[in-house]
């Protein structure tokens, strides 16, 4: 068996980065598209939000199956190409 | 489907839009096309009407940028967000954005519109061979002069149809420069320059000089990007280098090894590890008919949809026939009711007419909806003489003018109910002297009707018109057998009676009817002068093709 290969990262120059991590990655989602904005609205309270509710929103938005979790094709949602304009009016 | 809160909407249906600039992806002929088809899949719809303006303020400005763009919602550089805009109302509401950091095509990889070469401006035909060798992008092979270029058609060496590709070295966009070509080498705050730069500008996009000195000339343009260039990184415009090496391994093909993402790169030198030059290779790109269709959905007063095959679902993917969802119709319908042109439906059996039939009289017509005003359109799909009268077409109605005389304009009526198998929407009309025949072109296709018999549609290619013409813009009748069809800057001569175009065209419209604009969209004759109409003018040529009036198609022909 050969040893697996390593990958190596590299940072480009010029690239815009989005090296984020799954959670940074849903939570940027959830507010630019407007589903924890919703939910702070509506609440009052910052501390109040819920990101199982935010999520289970943009789920219901995408078709996917509302699980309220950040699942496998929850994240590949957030990464396809998309519209700019949000979800959620705000 | 939703609508944003309140209902917002336009408080009119003549909505106006303006395209502020260009990407350099597409050719702007291409990228103008794919507007108005996107504004069309709306106005089949509904009874709004989009008419393009050129310059001032219209509701719907059209803008292509790049991350900071001027609002405060920035774009993020290749993929991820692709476009925006805002919902109806004064100032940037109604706009729409598109990403410059995107690939814009028309869905399937680069789309290449030629100029000069000897294919009439057809489209790249990838892959083609040359000299034994396949090309899947533009070349520079075959040449001395660095200019790249492709075949049109699948085979070279059979066919002989070339093109040249967008390129620095043939032209330029934007700018000051109508267009010129750069010139290498440049001089720009005291450098010199051998290629394109974004060195000045704050917004990522390439320019050259078009004199050697743009310190003193101050003229200059955009570069167009050709096929082969990569986007983004920090070498956009670049071609790929292979082979190129990337941490002392060399690579000869775009490679997705030192990225978490996936995406294919490219080094755009010999060595990565040194120069540190790269970008995104070329792929499919983004559809931008498709995007600007849902974009001009938001523009109108529409926002997501959950239902994942409407046009207003948030994510993109490609669909090749494209036809609104129910969705979409019921969703936009809400807002503005349904058009009041004929609904969609396939056009009746082509009947072949019977040549002992007498020409039928037109049916009688009653005018429908009077609300429509001929006064208050902006520009007309059509004009044309039927039966010595005048007729004016737009958006499924017609209306008519007695040719002598200062009587009163008859209409609207519907199109659908005279002449049932034609779609709403005509882009030229012309009546053949001899056998009354009308000939009615929409789009790649034409129909002719003799009395209430019809033929069609069939597909303008069979007239002998190359497949790049998107639709036809007008008609001028020579004589009794010829007829000349005008699309964008080219004419051709028809032979009626053969059905097919004659030898020696396209001609260049400018250069055969000099003063005339040459991309006026309704050309038609009347009272024997030539009748060109750009936006609500027109150009009036007599017989000796001298340009003898401009004016406005409203007062002066409608009279209103």
């Amino acid at each position: 068996w050969s040893h697996p290969l390593k990958q190596v990262f590299v940072t480009f120059p010029g690239d815009i980065i989005k090296n984020m991590t799954d959670v940074e990655l849903a939570e940027s989602y959830l507010k630019k598209f407007g589903y924890l904005e919703t939910q702070q609205h509506r609440s009052g309270f910052q501390s109040m939000v819920s990101t199982e509710k935010a999520l289970k929103m943009m789920q219901r938005q995408m078709g996917l199956e509302e699980t309220g979790k950040l699942d496998k094709s929850t994240l590949e949602a957030m990464k396809q190409p998309r519209c700019g304009v949000p979800d959620v009016a705000n | 489907y939703q609508t944003f809160a309140g209902d917002l909407k336009w408080d009119h249906h003549d909505i106006t839009y303006r395209i502020i600039n260009y990407s350099p992806d597409m050719e702007s002929s291409l990228i103008d096309d794919a507007f108005a088809r996107a504004f069309k899949v709306w106005s089949d719809v509904t009874p709004l009407t989009f008419t393009r303006l050129f310059d001032g303020t219209a509701d719907i400005m059209i803008s292509f940028g790049k991350e900071d763009h001027g609002d405060p919602y920035p774009f993020d550089g290749k993929d991820g967000l692709l476009a925006h805009a805002y919902p109806p109302g004064e100032g940037v509401q109604g706009d729409a954005h598109f990403d410059d950091d995107e690939f814009w095509t028309l869905g399937k990889g680069a789309a290449v519109k030629t100029r000069y070469g000897n294919a009439e401006g057809a489209m790249c035909h990838f892959p083609f061979t040359f000299q034994g060798k396949s090309y899947t992008t533009c070349t520079t092979d075959g040449r001395s002069d660095n200019l790249p270029w492709c075949a049109t058609t699948a085979d070279y060496s059979r066919d002989k149809k070339y093109g040249f590709c967008p390129s620095e070295l043939l032209y330029t966009f934007g700018g000051n420069a109508d267009g010129a070509k750069c010139v290498f080498p440049f001089t720009f705050l005291g450098e010199e320059y051998d290629s394109c730069t974004t060195e000045g500008r704050s917004d990522g996009y390439r320019w050259c000089a078009t004199t050697d000195n743009f310190d003193i000339d101050k003229k200059y343009g955009f570069c167009p990007s050709r096929d082969t260039a990569v986007i983004g990184g920090n070498s956009e415009g670049e071609p790929c280098h292979f082979p190129f090496e990337f941490l002392g391994k060399k690579y000869d093909s775009c490679t997705s090894v030192g990225r978490g993402d996936g995406k294919l790169w490219c080094g755009t030198t010999d060595n990565y590890d040194e120069d540190r030059k790269w970008g995104f290779c070329p792929d499919k790109g983004y559809s931008l008919f498709l995007v600007a269709a849902h974009e001009f959905g938001h523009a109108i007063g529409l926002e997501h949809s959950t239902v994942r095959d409407a046009l207003m679902y948030p994510m993109y993917s490609y669909v090749e026939n494209f036809s609104l969802n129910k969705d979409d119709i019921e969703g936009i319908q809400y807002l503005y009711g349904r058009g009041t042109g004929p609904d969609p439906s396939p056009a009746p059996t082509a009947t072949q007419p019977d040549p002992t039939d007498e020409p039928t009289p037109p049916p009688t017509t009653r005018p429908v909806n009077p609300t429509k005003d001929a006064c208050k359109m902006i520009n007309f799909d059509a004009i044309t003489v039927i039966a010595g009268e005048l007729h004016f077409f737009k958006d499924g109605y017609y209306w008519n003018k007695p040719g002598k005389g200062d009587e009163e304009l008859r209409g609207p009526f519907s199109i659908s109910e005279r002449w049932p198998a034609l779609p709403p929407v005509i882009d030229t009309a012309f009546e053949e002297p001899l056998t009354k025949k009308l000939y009615f072109f929409s789009g790649t296709r034409f129909w002719v009707y003799t009395g209430k018999n019809v033929l069609g549609p069939r597909s303008i290619e069979k007239l002998g018109l190359p497949k790049s013409i998107q639709k036809v813009d007008g008609a001028l009748q020579k004589g009794t057998a010829k007829v000349l069809l005008f699309s964008g800057e080219n004419f051709w001569r028809l032979d009626v009676k053969a059905q097919k175009i004659d030898p020696g065209y396209p001609k260049q419209t400018d250069i055969a009817f000099a003063g005339v604009p040459n991309d006026s969209h309704d050309v038609f004759q009347y009272n024997g002068h030539y009748y060109f109409c750009r936006d609500r003018f027109y150009w009036r040529m007599n017989s000796r093709r001298q340009v003898d009036r401009v004016g406005y198609v409203k007062y002066d022909i409608l009279k209103c």
